[in-house]
Formats: structure tokens, C-alpha cells, sequence
């Protein structure tokens, strides 16, 4: 259509051809829909913008480099016969990363959207709800691992010496005028001076995601101590959306990809 | 970026080097007759030229190479060639003009993973599956 097109000499000696805009466009696009995107993701905050790392992303770098590492060492074993460089122990300050991720196709962590606390009215138990907004669960892949992730410090209530009983619920429907019905995931038997990042396996909350389209996932925590008394979560060290951003609760799921065409035909 | 082909430093080894670092994996071998054999050539995606550093955590790019290069008789062992192609390029030194030489294409395939936020700032890592070229072959 006469629109000029300027070639210039690339530094390695090849012509290159200057895209027109909508040349660029089509590009971009192109590339988006082989890495599975259907448009180009916009945060919320550019990185100028956001504070310190969040415990998310951390977990995720660290899950990136884990992944990353294992592929050059399949290069490396492959082109040299070198045995496989085991995964060593990753700083104390990040969790490790989860058990399933050589063979997930694609790992979500999820931002805690919302944090809800019982205030004992008539006595009864403490507990801490966590949101999650699971609406970009990847379509067409199935849910392997999923894990609920919480940083506990040390309490400052006075059960130091004892042991704690936490337990973790789903949140499987909410009432106007009663209860929320309620469906146990995990529970965790550690002593109340535990410090450090706390792994609660909830894939079996996975099942109503896909099934139902439930894309608001509520997750209840309660702490108990040995002999039944319910206790703050957060007097135990229990860190919510006030903790530091490194320590922030967050959930991590693994999806591995359905079999299917590797590409959807257009 | 297509960079033009640099030498690559061979690892010091007694045994005997691996197919894929036999001459030619990224120096300019040629045939006979002056063309160049089939084989990986350096190529690599930017997302900082892409301008997605903004959504993008990891990598700021990747190599991804492609493959280009005569599939001429006779292929030799480097070629990654099937037997078929074997069988055509011999076809085609009687009938050049009835049937093509065989294609230089990637015999060999690996993932890619990339680590980015979506729009609701969640973080996402996803493996990529035949995004790296790891070595070419006469198909």
C-alpha cells in the first residue's frame, strides 16, 4: 500500500525490516497467543510503583530459578551424561517451593483479596478467614497441588511452652442467618514457639473450581491448644494482610495442561 | 535478535564430543560446494524489546535459535537426517526438478518458562512447551 518500508543493516550484517505499527501489533499478538495469553496483562501497580516484594513473588522467583535450573540441567545431563543437580535448601526467608513443580504446566499464586476476624461475641471460637479471587485459573488444565500459605512469628499470647492444633476449612457456602457450611482441608500439630512459613494442603477445595465455576474461594483457619481452648490466630504469630509484604499469606496452585491439541487450531 | 554465527569455547573432555558439538553446531560448516549444511543458528526473543518488562518477571528474554541450511547430498551424521530424507535428497540428485531436497527443521524441541503478573497482580509462572530449538535435522 506504497507505505515505506526502511530497511537498515543489522549490527550482525543481515537486512532488517522496520515494522509498521500495525505490523508491531500483529506481532505482539502473535507471540501473546503462543505463550497462551489473550491480550497483554496491565498490574494494577508498575514495578516503580510497588513496595518491597511481596512473599508471592518471592516464592514464585525462587520457584522460577528451581524450574529454570532443572531445565538447563536436562540440557546439561542430555548433551553430557552429568547426573542431576539435586534441588539444595533454599534460603531460610522464602517457603520452599512446592513438591509437584517439575511436572506442573503452570503455578498460580494467588493474592490474599480479603481477611476477615471473629470477634468472640458469645463465646465462641477465634478464627481467621482469607479470600481469593481464582478467576484467572488457567482453562483447559487441571488443578495437581494446591497450597495455602501463612508465615507464623512468634506469639506474643501466653502459650509459648504448648502445642497448637490449627485447622483449616473451606468455606463450602454461606448462610444470610447461620453457619457457613464448613469442609476441613488440613489440619497442623506444631509447638506454639514454631517460627517460620506454615503449608496447608488444599487441593481438595480444587474440585467445586472447575466443576461449579466457583471463583471466590474463602478459607477459614482456627488454632486450638492442646486441650481445646480456641486461641487468636494472630496472639500465636499467626501473620495476616497487617504482617510485612514478604511475609503476607498467599496460595500457590499447580495445573498440569489436559491433553489436547498442543495448539488450538485458528 | 539474529546474531550472525560466533565460535563457541568446546569444553576440554577426553571423550569424544557429543553430535550436537560437532563443527558446525554454531560455526559455518559447508558442504562440498560451498553451501551450508543444515544446522542451529542463534536467535533470540526479547521481552525488554517487546517493551513487557512491565508484566514480564523472568527472563528478560530467551534463545530460541532456527535452523537453516542445505540438506544436500550426501547428508552426513550431523544432520539428524531420517532415513526418508536420506532416501529423497538421493531422489532428488536424478529428478531435481520432480522432487525437492529435504527441509532443514528442528529435530529436537524443549520448554521455556516464564514468570509474569496477570492483571489482578497474581503472580504466574508457565512452562512453555517447543519453544527452544535444540537441534536441527533433514526432515
Amino acid at each position: 500500500s506504497g507505505s515505506v518500508v526502511r530497511r537498515r543493516l543489522h549490527a550482525a550484517g543481515f537486512l532488517q525490516r522496520r515494522l509498521s505499527g500495525g505490523e508491531r501489533r500483529d506481532v505482539q499478538r502473535e507471540i501473546l497467543a503462543v505463550l497462551g495469553l489473550p491480550g497483554r496483562p496491565r498490574p494494577r501497580n508498575p514495578p516503580s510503583a510497588r513496595g518491597p516484594a511481596a512473599a508471592a513473588p518471592l516464592f514464585m522467583l525462587d520457584l522460577y530459578h528451581a524450574v529454570a535450573g532443572e531445565e538447563e540441567a536436562e540440557e546439561e545431563e542430555e548433551e553430557a551424561a552429568v547426573s542431576r543437580p539435586v534441588l539444595t535448601g533454599l534460603s531460610t526467608q522464602s517457603p520452599p517451593p512446592g513438591s509437584v513443580v517439575s511436572r506442573a504446566d503452570t503455578v498460580v499464586s494467588l493474592v490474599n483479596v480479603g481477611e476477615l476476624r471473629e470477634h468472640r461475641r458469645e463465646r465462641g471460637p477465634y478464627w481467621k478467614e482469607f479470600r481469593f479471587d481464582l478467576t484467572q485459573v488457567p482453562a483447559g488444565e487441571s488443578v495437581t497441588a494446591a497450597e495455602f500459605r501463612i508465615y507464623k512469628a512468634r506469639g506474643v499470647s501466653g502459650h509459648s511452652n504448648s502445642s497448637l492444633h490449627i485447622s483449616v476449612y473451606e468455606i463450602a457456602a454461606e448462610h444470610y442467618n447461620r453457619e457457613s457450611d464448613l469442609f476441613l482441608l488440613d489440619v497442623q500439630d506444631l509447638h506454639a514457639g514454631t517460627e517460620g512459613w506454615l503449608v496447608f494442603d488444599v487441593t481438595a477445595a480444587s474440585n467445586h473450581w472447575l466443576v461449579d465455576q466457583k471463583y471466590n474461594l474463602g478459607l477459614r483457619l482456627y488454632v486450638e491448644t492442646a486441650d481445646g481452648h480456641s486461641v487468636d490466630p494472630g496472639s500465636v504469630g499467626l501473620l495476616g494482610r497487617r504482617g510485612p509484604r514478604s511475609k503476607q499469606p498467599f496460595m500457590v496452585t499447580f495445573f498440569r495442561a489436559s491433553p489436547g491439541p498442543a495448539r488450538i487450531p485458528r | 535478535a539474529a546474531k550472525g554465527p560466533r565460535r563457541r569455547q568446546h569444553k576440554k573432555s577426553n571423550d569424544l564430543p557429543h553430535p550436537n558439538k560437532l563443527p558446525g553446531i554454531f560455526d559455518d560448516v559447508h558442504a562440498a560446494d560451498g553451501r551450508q549444511v543444515c544446522r542451529r543458528h542463534e536467535l533470540y526473543v526479547s521481552f525488554q524489546d517487546l517493551g513487557w518488562l512491565d508484566w514480564v518477571i523472568a527472563p528478560q528474554g530467551y534463545s530460541a535459535y532456527y535452523c537453516e541450511g542445505e540438506c544436500a547430498f550426501p547428508l552426513d551424521s550431523c544432520m539428524n537426517a531420517t532415513n526418508h530424507a536420506i532416501l529423497q535428497s538421493l531422489v532428488h540428485l536424478m529428478k531435481p526438478e520432480a522432487v525437492p531436497k529435504a527441509c532443514c527443521a528442528p529435530t529436537k524441541l524443549s520448554a521455556t518458562s516464564v514468570l509474569y503478573y496477570d492483571s489482578n497482580n497474581n503472580v504466574i509462572l508457565k512452562k512453555h512447551r517447543n519453544m527452544v530449538v535444540k537441534s536441527c535435522g533433514c526432515h
